[in-house]
């Protein structure tokens, strides 16, 4: 399995 | 001029040890509604996020906002040296390259000030939506600290399923497996005591331990933890700070290669 950076679930602001 | 003081210093101490594994750095960004943190772990997979509100605070002044880049470290490393009685207040000037923290003892017989040294720290902030959850579980932080640490000695990874029979953390490793269930609970007189699930639909996700067991280090500034989940999302793990404010974790899901 595998984990992506959290970034990619949130918009930069 | 930034000056902030809580006469219940023991609460910045314990919220400085909840974060400092986990963050290594990060900027104070204070503004005249309060303070808040934002920052990731070194690996990037979880958000930190801190706010302080300003009248959660015996007294509050922030005359322009600003950033404070902090070593949590060193940070802690200060507060060691304030007593759990004391109030501590933090001081800065506009531009200032320190931070200082005075600390006074309940019955003002001892007063100590430390500067901090700030860091200058890019930071990118994230935009964390309000979304609904398809579960919600607000239960006991002790118990969550339990179900973590006792899943954290038998495998790496925990699953967590929730579904109407309760919330089901799951895990295996060369020991063999574990499954913890919790059910919906509110029998008990004392609120904190309680637990309760709000499921909308049913959500099964898996998440490393490691970071879920970190997350557990605010245990002693909160009675409760909220744990709210949705399919393909990162998993919201909320502990309110009293009247001053709430740390919240994100961290993202393991999922299929």
């Amino acid at each position: 399995m595998k984990q992506i950076s959290i970034g990619a679930y949130f918009t930069s602001s | 001029m930034f000056e902030a003081r809580i006469t219940q210093g023991s609460v910045l101490k314990k919220l400085v040890e909840a974060l400092k594994e986990l963050v290594t750095e990060g900027n104070f960004d204070v503004s005249s509604t309060g303070l808040t943190l934002q920052a990731m772990d070194s690996s990037h997979v979880c958000l930190v996020s801190l706010t302080l509100r300003d009248d959660g605070f015996d007294h509050y002044r922030c005359d322009r906002n600003m950033a404070m880049g902090i070593h949590f470290g060193n940070l802690s490393k200060i507060l060691k040296c304030a007593g759990n009685e004391d109030t501590i207040t933090l001081k800065a000037e506009d531009n200032a390259d320190t931070l200082t923290l005075m600390f006074e003892s309940a019955n003002q017989d001892r007063i100590s000030d430390f500067d901090l040294k700030l860091m200058s720290i890019e930071s990118e902030h994230l935009g964390i939506p309000d979304q609904d959850y398809s579960a919600e579980i607000k239960m006991p932080s002790a118990e969550y600290q339990r179900i973590v640490r006792d899943l954290t000695s038998i495998g790496d990874t925990v699953l967590i399923s929730a579904t109407k029979e309760g919330i089901k953390f799951s895990t295996s490793g060369d020991v063999g497996t574990a499954n913890i269930t919790l059910r919906h609970n509110t029998t008990p007189e004392k609120p904190e005591e309680q637990t309760i699930i709000d499921l909308k639909e049913p959500v099964a996700l898996t998440f490393a331990l490691r970071y879920l067991n970190n997350f557990s280090k605010a245990t002693p500034l909160a009675p409760q933890v909220k744990l709210s989940l949705t399919k393909d999302l990162p998993i919201f793990v909320e502990y309110q700070v009293g009247d001053l404010g709430n740390v919240r974790f994100f961290l993202a899901p393991k999922i299929d290669d």
